[in-house]
């Protein structure tokens, strides 16, 4: 469950709309983290970096961002993506989805409700 | 980039930390060995 993981995180080639803050991200992290803790890293990642950009953007973001802002994807066969369940530990979706010993490939986009 | 830890996500009371690279190489564990 501590086991090291490491991720190659990129926007979701069509929910993301290009101008948005869309780069790959290269990250490491616990094989404990679940999917929750992956979408929260990235919503207080892109507040600390709007706030370093933009004076004027709102330090408040930072603390007030939340799991339920972004959704999380991983390729599967044919081109498809399925949507990751917020609970499940980075480990096990490394287990049951990728299988494979190179940096798990996920796709990130802002969850249709925001 | 630095370290960001998380925590106080839904149903999950676990502290985890993350650390992002500029890039994969070099950041990366090197797996051709």
């Amino acid at each position: 469950g501590t086991n090291e993981i490491e991720l190659v995180f990129r926007p979701h080639p069509t929910l993301m709309e290009k101008d948005e803050t869309a780069q790959t991200r290269y990250i490491k992290t616990t094989g404990n983290a679940t999917v929750d803790h992956l979408s929260k890293y990235l919503a207080m990642r892109l507040a600390l970096e709007e706030l370093r950009k933009n004076e004027e953007a709102n330090p408040m973001n930072v603390e007030t961002v939340s799991e339920k802002q972004y959704t999380i994807y991983i390729a599967t066969v044919n081109g498809q993506f399925t949507l990751l369940n917020g609970s499940f530990s980075l480990e096990l979706v490394s287990e049951k989805y990728w299988k494979v010993n190179k940096p798990m490939e996920l796709y990130y986009a802002p969850t249709k409700e925001h | 980039l630095g370290n960001v830890t998380v925590t106080d996500v839904t149903a999950n009371s676990l502290t985890v930390t993350f650390r992002e690279g500029q890039a994969a190489e070099g950041f990366f564990r090197d797996r051709s060995l």
